[in-house]
């Protein structure tokens, strides 16, 4: 049975996007089926991906209404194990035609539900907020991954989500756990960034990933190329990285 | 009358607090009467100003869902003519508690309208997102301010905001206009950096403003400090551009 991992923070631009894409990536180089869900109206892991988001038929958007079957709206990745179900624009009409039902926060649990089986993992990028659309990732997922970039805002946006999945867990999803939180864009030259993490380590322990993702060009820029870093250097730091992480994902107990 | 300025990006972490919190305090250091609101539910422009959440009565929650009057809520800052409506977490719910509201997109409009004889310049820092808080910073709006930090994601975030303002300003704000796009964590060694604002130049060429924010470690530690830049160090270059802006804000004809 698949495991679904949802890759969240309310703190915009600590790297989801950018970990959601590598992540999945270096997952399907190991050779397992895995589903990446854009889950953020901003669609910026589907053109992380290189999809031509005006070549789309149907979006996730069309799965999480309603209106469509996964076969209709999954797109194939320039990798092989990896497919997508990709996002657009319209997504941000999802959260105001959802509020008045009542299974709001289970669509996307209920629209992954029969996919578990075909895919080992199913990665879902949410958008950087705590409305709806990341309820849905919160209540689908088994697992929780959020970044952590080493900046002042974005420690205190750790311990705010903390909270939020102690409430959600109860309400919504009693198998929830957090499977870590991953030190982003690291640089050890900085000491804002050195103190930053040593006051992750202090707060969050047992928590932290033993991957640290360094801060990286490539990573940074392979967006603009369409593709995820391994497609272009599978030995650069920003790829071996991402490799250690899927590592530590592998084991998992679920 | 005042001016209501809404700094807004869908695209998280590109500097929209970061330019809120030091365009304010320019802003006041040159002797303008100025309030700053803090729209985010992270409300990381009330901890980038130093002020205790805990300690507060009220937030901007009270004032948008009708339960305080702005007296109430109104927050000194270290800064003399700097005052702050700061927030908290219980601003997330006030998206689902308004949904039903015929004027739902205008309570922040309303809510500052008694402010505009006050404070000459009034700055709301919106969170990354186009959802309903949003829709209201761009509403009670005169102008607004769209930071576009030189990476790939950002880019296609301006295009996609612009077309979202054309639809508000014929539905709710017909005086809005666009203030101007602002380069941010510019770095000029960096190629892609480069090529993003070259092409951020092609594609809206008139719309930028002449003042570009370099990455600068003082700003990024700022918020460490609870403290605007220009008060640790003046003269240094991320006072400067924040000067330098604040020099363009006092421009802009209205
Ligand atoms: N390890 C890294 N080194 C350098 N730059 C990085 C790294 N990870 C991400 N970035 C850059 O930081 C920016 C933000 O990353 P990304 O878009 O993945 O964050 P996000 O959390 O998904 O943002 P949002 O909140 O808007 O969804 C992007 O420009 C990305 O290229
Ligand atoms: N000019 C700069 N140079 C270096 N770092 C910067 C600069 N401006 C902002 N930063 C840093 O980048 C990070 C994101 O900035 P900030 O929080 O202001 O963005 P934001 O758009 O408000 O994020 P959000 O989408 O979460 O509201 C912060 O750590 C901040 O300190
Ligand atoms: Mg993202
Ligand atoms: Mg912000």
């Amino acid at each position: 049975m698949g495991v679904v991992i949802s890759i969240v923070s309310q703190k915009g631009g600590v790297g989801k996007t950018t970990t959601a894409v590598n992540l999945s990536a270096a997952l399907a180089a190991a050779e397992k089926e895995v589903l990446l869900v854009d889950l953020d109206p901003q669609g910026n892991a589907t053109s992380g991906l290189g999809i031509d988001k005006t070549k789309l038929k149907k979006s996730i958007y069309h799965g999480i209404i309603g209106d469509a079957d996964p076969c209709e709206i999954i797109t194939e990745s320039s990798i092989e194990c990896l497919k997508l179900l990709p996002a657009r624009m319209e997504l941000f009409r999802a959260e105001l035609e959802l509020m008045s039902r009542p299974d709001k926060e289970k669509r996307l649990l209920n629209f992954l539900a029969h996919l578990r089986g075909t895919y080992e993992y199913i990665l879902v990028d949410a958008p950087p907020s705590l409305s709806l659309l990341t309820f849905n990732a919160i209540t689908a997922a088994d697992f929780l991954l959020i970044p952590l970039q080493c900046e002042f805002y974005a420690l205190g946006a750790v311990s705010q989500m903390i909270q939020v999945v102690q409430v959600l867990k109860r309400r919504l999803n009693p198998r929830l756990r957090i499977a870590g939180i991953l030190l982003t864009m690291f640089n050890p030259k900085e000491d804002s960034c050195l103190q930053i993490a040593e006051s992750a380590r202090e707060q969050f322990s047992n928590m932290l990933f033993k991957t640290i993702i360094p801060e990286n060009s490539d990573l940074k820029n392979a967006p603009a190329h369409g593709e995820p870093v391994l497609l272009q250097d599978i030995r650069s730091p920003g790829s071996r990285c991402y490799f250690n992480l899927a590592e530590e994902i592998l084991n998992l107990s679920h």
